[in-house]
């Protein structure tokens, strides 16, 4: 039996919303370290990988390990039945091919609930390699995405280029050109809008815009992002949610040819 | 010119 009662019920359905463009369908694991789901993107250039803590969840029951192949277009219109002041319970027996979905109001006057069918879903479980990261950005959220938003007018590519500078992002297209150029700065009004540059050495990659502002589709559930670049790797971004769980997408750069 | 990289050649089957 899993059962997981999500009191901020609008993280999920946030969440569900920011992957959905991205990854189709999915395996959910459920286990003791919480609701994961591990997942890339039909071109194989991006990968999901989200965490929800069990410590998200008042209570959260898992008996036994579990898989639930569950289609994101398919969440996502079941959870916009749910308004987002509501506390979402999820519920799957241990052979089940359907998962519960019950929507509570605060106040517990309106109960509404949902079944979804699962999918058999044949995916594999990537291993991640641990890498230290030559520069680590963390910087607003909204900013990150008002920069994607504006150099995806210019290009279908944007190349990251971290040095001493600063943090340059640029487009090149057949308009013409654009740059912006972030500096650390931490002496802000708002913590949240602090940009903070942690460089072990100088960096610059290239990567599909209209991955970066899928990615940026995150920005509601958090203030802050995480980027992390090496030579030839793939870039991380990591946005946190709260204390409780986080999103992590990783995008293949461009290579030259 | 640049191609997309793929996430294959840099994450495996665990």
């Amino acid at each position: 039996m899993f059962e997981a009662r999500l009191n901020q019920g609008a993280v999920l359905k946030k969440l569900v919303d920011a992957v959905r463009d991205i990854v189709s369908e999915g395996n959910f694991d459920c286990n003791e370290n919480g609701l994961a789901l591990q997942a890339m993107d039909s071109a194989h250039v991006a990968l999901v990988a989200m965490l929800l803590r069990p410590d998200a969840f008042e209570p959260y029951r898992c008996d036994r390990n579990m898989s639930l192949g569950i289609s994101l277009k398919s969440l996502g219109t079941i959870l916009r039945c749910a308004s987002n002041d509501d506390i979402i319970t999820l519920r799957a027996e241990d052979t089940a091919d359907q998962l519960a979905l019950t929507f509570e109001s605060p106040q517990s006057d309106k109960v509404s609930e949902y079944v979804l069918n699962l999918m058999d879903i044949d995916s594999e479980h990537l291993g991640i390699p641990d890498t230290s990261y030559d520069t680590v950005i963390h910087m607003s959220s909204a900013e990150f995405q008002r920069i994607c938003r504006d150099l995806q007018q210019l290009s279908d590519s944007v190349t990251i280029d971290a040095s001493k500078e600063g943090i340059k992002f640029t487009a090149t297209g057949q308009l013409g050109s654009g740059q912006v150029m972030l500096r650390q700065n931490m002496n802000v009004d708002r913590e949240e809008d602090a940009t903070v540059i942690e460089m072990q050495q100088p960096v610059q990659l290239t990567f599909a815009v209209k991955y970066l502002s899928m990615f940026a589709k995150t920005t509601p559930l958090c203030n802050r992002v995480t980027l992390c670049l090496s030579k030839d790797v793939p870039l991380l971004l990591e946005y946190k949610i709260d204390e409780i769980g986080y999103i992590r997408y990783y995008l293949a750069p461009k290579v030259d040819s | 010119a640049s191609t997309q990289g793929r996430l294959d050649s840099f994450f495996k089957p665990s």
